[in-house]
């Protein structure tokens, strides 16, 4: 029998490669070629409003409301706070059956909330409007034979979870039961978005990325997936449905955020970290040849953080052509979470290492980085509305930005 | 102080 699995998969392997090969031949362009004459953006246009402060452990997710009206943070502290981020005023606190969670969403209309995390289960918690510190559980589903990576409510009454134990999982709310299991990742699933409210795919469509390098577009009428995408041969650690709800962004392990296209079935651009701060770089010297300016200096000041051994007023700076970013500048550059400007313009990509750093989508050129926290950022999220953007962090806060219309 | 869920379960596996 294991003999003819072994076949089984080498013959899958060289269908899917004869696949990709007819795949490329009728690939007539990537979308970099069709930006040439598209202006650059220079400056990242991203303003800090103000920090919310409450929790006393890493931050582990963060969410929007739909209205844009709330932002929902989960921590290892083991609270989930709902935020007004105009004000930065807590609406909410919400005590957690398990602190180990791993990811948090809130339903459209704002009543319920979800966690989930390392102890397999997802808890559905109702929001209380009078009681701003309470924990009202509606359900615990358990099903789930690993750790849970995502959640997501699709509405009121089901709700989405992406585990480690390779599936995902419909959940009715009312009926407290499983409605489907989603089975072809041949790895933990690591990450899931949801469409746009206002697109066509939302309310049945969803995406994961897993540790298999594959990503995922579900119908959530059927439980094996509607296309499937080999994105890299690293994890697939954060993925992202572009405004329109007909693309998306892959982001891997292997420090890349590559974009795909849903109608035509493949990848129309990659977004590789190490180019775009090499890139950066280079047109930094160019403008300013002076050490302190360029790129390095900050990625030295932004891996040792806040410490005192990065006040040093002599960074040690080596040539463009020495300098190998992939290996002695940034440990990790796996990319942990991904979001796009309300225009699409712009790409958010947070990085395990190096902190947010803000791309130009149409040019793929890497043009500022989101800046100000004290440890590692976990993700940056701009709200449905388009008004605001929120990071959160690992140094337990969280911030609001906001863009700067020119 | 510096252990973080996220990461760790990557370890893990």
């Amino acid at each position: 029998v294991e003999d003819k699995i072994r076949t089984a998969k080498t013959e899958c392997k060289q269908l899917y490669d004869q696949i990709n090969r007819i795949k490329g031949k009728i690939q007539d362009t990537q979308l970099m070629n069709l930006s040439h004459g598209v202006n650059s953006l220079h400056e990242l246009n991203l303003q800090p409003v103000r920090t919310l402060k409450g929790h006393n452990n890493k931050i582990s997710d963060v969410k929007w409301s739909q209205d844009s009206a709330s932002v929902l943070s989960s921590s290892q502290d083991g609270f989930i706070i709902i935020w007004d981020p105009f004000t930065g005023l807590k609406k909410s606190a919400i005590p957690l059956l398990s602190q180990w969670v791993l990811s948090s969403a809130i339903s459209p209309s704002g009543n319920l909330v979800a966690s989930a995390g390392l102890d397999n289960h997802c808890s559905v918690y109702r929001v209380s409007r009078d009681n701003r510190i309470q924990q009202n559980v509606i359900s615990i589903f358990k099903g789930h034979t690993c750790y849970i990576s995502a959640t997501e409510f699709l509405d009121e009454r089901t709700i989405l979870t992406a585990s480690g134990d390779m599936t995902c999982a419909m959940w009715d709310i009312p009926k407290s039961k499983r409605v489907t299991e989603f089975i072809d990742h041949l790895g933990d699933v690591l990450t899931m978005d949801l469409p746009p409210a206002n697109t066509g795919r939302y309310g049945h469509n969803f995406i994961t990325g897993g540790s298999d390098g594959y990503a995922y577009l579900w119908d959530v009428r059927q439980p094996n997936s509607a296309q499937s995408f080999f994105i890299s041969d690293s994890d697939v650690s954060a993925i992202k449905f572009f405004n329109n709800g007909e693309s998306f962004m892959a982001g891997s392990d292997d420090g890349s955020a590559r974009l795909f296209d849903l109608r035509s079935d493949c990848q129309i651009s990659t977004y590789s970290f190490s180019d775009g701060l090499l890139q950066q770089h280079q047109l930094q010297q160019q403008h300013h040849p002076h050490p302190h300016s360029h790129a390095y200096s900050r990625i030295q000041k932004n891996r040792y953080g806040s410490s005192s051994s990065s006040t040093s007023s002599y960074p040690i700076v080596k040539t463009p052509q020495s300098l190998n970013f992939k290996e002695s500048c940034i440990e990790d550059q796996g990319v942990i979470s991904i979001d796009f400007s309300s225009s699409g313009r712009l790409m958010y990509a947070c990085y395990a290492d190096y902190g947010c750093a803000v791309w130009d989508i149409i040019k793929g050129e890497m043009i500022g980085k989101v800046d100000g926290h004290r440890n590692r950022i976990n993700a940056v999220k701009t709200s449905p509305d388009g008004m605001a953007v929120v990071s959160s962090s690992w140094d337990m806060t969280l911030k609001v930005w906001t863009p700067v219309h020119q | 102080e510096n252990t973080s869920l996220a990461p760790l379960v990557k370890l893990a596996r």
